[in-house]
């Protein structure tokens, strides 16, 4: 599903260059389920926007299911990333005069979908991660971590092919963050492929492989025993 | 330091209300380290906004420092927060226009302190938190662990008396997150009195007591075992 080779991301900011990430390449299978751990400032979140197809790498390139995506133009690649894409951003990036439902309806409706079936998608969606009685509440109204499982919700919607969660779990309690893994478990036993940034050895540990960044290149990688 | 006593706070949404806090008394002595755990939505930020002075309860009283608080005029709490209160926010609160530098530098000078002086305090704070390499990114152009970082420097550049953290470690690597809580420790160690809202196990070992607060009540208090 998800091939990079070489991919390089650097900022210039006046006279000083940043690298953000040197040489990756990485490799996701349909159906896999992956950790990506690594200190702070190592480069995971420009890592995931990049294969999220929300920012463009400087060099290397990218093919997603089949099709090369580091060329195309930015109307074509919102729509490779709304059709098969969910994200959790790290900081949410909740619109605030939403509310909790409609912020999650929102990727269904660029997606074209009719009112009733979104809504319905929408109710379950904030339900599966215990949002039930905070639907109508705009984000200012909402704890940090109801907002966080907000932003889970509105990623698992519409049912993406790919998963990609930036630290989903970091404002939550430990029984809220095991809840919101087992729904990331019972979706890629059906088949979704899910790629997850995390500081939680608990979260790591439940995925088939973990990549350890650091520095702006991906320095190991470990299987995790089955059972 | 800190006295509450019947402390609740509600909101009207409509027709519903939310009480997000019910009956709170909480004692907190000078020179005291105490972490506040729960679950998401219990009350814990609601809770430390109101110990903060950036929220008013809407019951109850609160006396900080042997002044009885709930009554102030808006601009004599502001007063008071800025004089003997840092607080972490828990999604940071950065200004986005400006610097890391000059984020950390704003408390500061709010309280009309030269430029030489709070520019050494602010320059001293961000590398306090291992970021003297970023001090002129704005909140865009860093990490989600760095703003995390920026935001605990702030807090801490102009030494005030009382240290309101609200998941200060939520998005770092349990590395940084060491460093951080090393850093509360030394100034508690020298007197400064620290309250930390924490999801994570270790920080809450740190302190000397930890509260845990369920559905807008104080469901518990334990002393830590010294050593
Ligand atoms: N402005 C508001 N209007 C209505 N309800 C609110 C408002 N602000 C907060 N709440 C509700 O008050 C409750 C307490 O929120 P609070 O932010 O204190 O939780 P918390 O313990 O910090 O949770 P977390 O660990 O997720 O950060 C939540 O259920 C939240 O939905
Ligand atoms: N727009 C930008 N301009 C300059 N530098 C940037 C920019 N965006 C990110 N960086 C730098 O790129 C590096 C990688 O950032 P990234 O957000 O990928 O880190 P991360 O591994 O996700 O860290 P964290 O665990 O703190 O979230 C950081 O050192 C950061 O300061
Ligand atoms: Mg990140
Ligand atoms: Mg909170």
């Amino acid at each position: 599903v998800v091939e990079l080779r070489g991919v390089a991301k650097t900022y210039r900011m006046g006279s000083v260059t940043v690298s953000a990430l040197r040489d990756v390449d990485l490799d996701v299978a349909a159906g896999d389920m992956v950790a990506i751990t690594g200190p702070s400032g190592s480069g995971k979140s420009t890592l995931m926007n990049i294969v999220g197809c929300l920012d463009r790498p400087s060099q290397g390139s990218y093919v997603l299911a089949g099709r090369c995506v580091d060329g195309l133009a930015d109307d074509a690649l919102a729509e490779t990333r709304n059709r098969s894409i969910g994200f959790v951003f790290q900081s949410f990036h909740l619109l605030s005069r939403l509310s909790a439902l409609e912020n999650v309806e929102l990727p269904l409706v660029y997606r074209g979908m009719g009112v009733r079936r979104r809504r319905a998608l929408a109710c379950q969606a904030l339900a599966d991660v215990g949002l039930e009685d905070r639907m109508h509440h705009l984000p200012a109204q909402l704890s940090g971590g109801q907002q966080q499982r907000v932003a889970v919700a509105r990623a698992l919607a519409g049912r993406p092919s790919l998963l990609l969660a930036d630290e989903p779990t970091g404002n939550l309690d430990s029984r809220a963050g095991r809840d919101v893994l087992a729904l990331f478990q019972g979706l890629n036993d059906e088949g979704m492929t899910v790629v997850v940034v995390t500081h939680d050895p608990l979260v790591a540990r439940h995925c088939r492989r973990i990549l350890s960044v650091a520095d702006g290149l991906i320095a190991g990688c470990a299987e995790v025993a089955a059972g």
